[in-house]
């Protein structure tokens, strides 16, 4: 699932 | 990582710098908003509770340390440093920001990408990070004149949030699984906040005067 997706910004 | 990505981190890590040349230099904090930096050390905190539970990448476990380091040094001499303490413009920066952090709070709430601590906290931080700069906009603009030093401050934090909007348009092309609404969304409300002072600054620039805010 997208909202899975590791948060990469900052 | 795309270039807008990069120059928008790294004008925000510039920003930072420049304040901590400001303080450093001058031994003065007038024209900062304590709140705006609070609000700031609050934003990091909570955002990046990752740190314990994902890693990324090195320049992201470093970029986000500094930024918690450095928002909570800047706060710690604003407030403890005795020097540096007595500079600050306290008549002035007034803006209630209590209503900033319970709205961030509320919304966070109610509008998150999954109903779970780090979640609700990551949407809080950007909701929070979006207004943040409301209370050092309106200590600029009571106070009239900014101080060079201070002028670049808030305008490299306005090219960072104004580069991260140019991240996401690439991202968005580029890579179709990448729907951040929450962070988008709250990135262009917080780069419209910068509108105005933008438009001062490129017009002090342009004439080479001193940056001065409408009363």
């Amino acid at each position: 699932a997208k909202e899975d997706v590791p948060k990469d910004e900052l | 990582m795309n270039i807008f990505r990069f120059l928008g981190d790294m004008t925000h890590l510039i920003s930072i710098l420049i304040l901590l040349l400001k303080i450093y230099a001058t031994k003065s904090c007038s024209g900062i908003s304590l709140k705006t930096q609070e609000l700031y050390a609050l934003v990091f905190l909570t955002r990046y509770l990752d740190l314990f539970t994902d890693f990324i990448s090195v320049y992201n476990t470093v970029m986000k340390l500094v930024f918690i380091a450095s928002s909570l040094a800047i706060v710690w001499c604003m407030r403890n440093h005795p020097l540096v303490r007595r500079s600050y413009d306290k008549q002035l920066d007034t803006f209630r920001h209590y209503f900033l952090l319970l709205a961030s709070f509320l919304l966070a709430l109610l509008l998150h990408e999954k109903f779970a601590f780090q979640e609700v906290l990551w949407a809080f931080s950007i909701y929070l990070e979006a207004v943040a700069i409301l209370p050092q906009l309106v200590l600029l603009q009571r106070s009239g004149n900014v101080d060079n030093l201070t002028g670049q401050y808030v305008f490299f934090l306005g090219a960072y949030r104004a580069l991260y909007i140019f991240n996401w348009i690439y991202r968005y092309f580029i890579d179709p699984h990448f729907t951040r609404w929450i962070a988008c969304v709250s990135g262009l409300v917080q780069t419209a906040l910068y509108a105005d002072f933008f438009y001062y600054y490129f017009i002090s620039w342009k004439n080479n005067a001193k940056l001065q805010l409408p009363a």
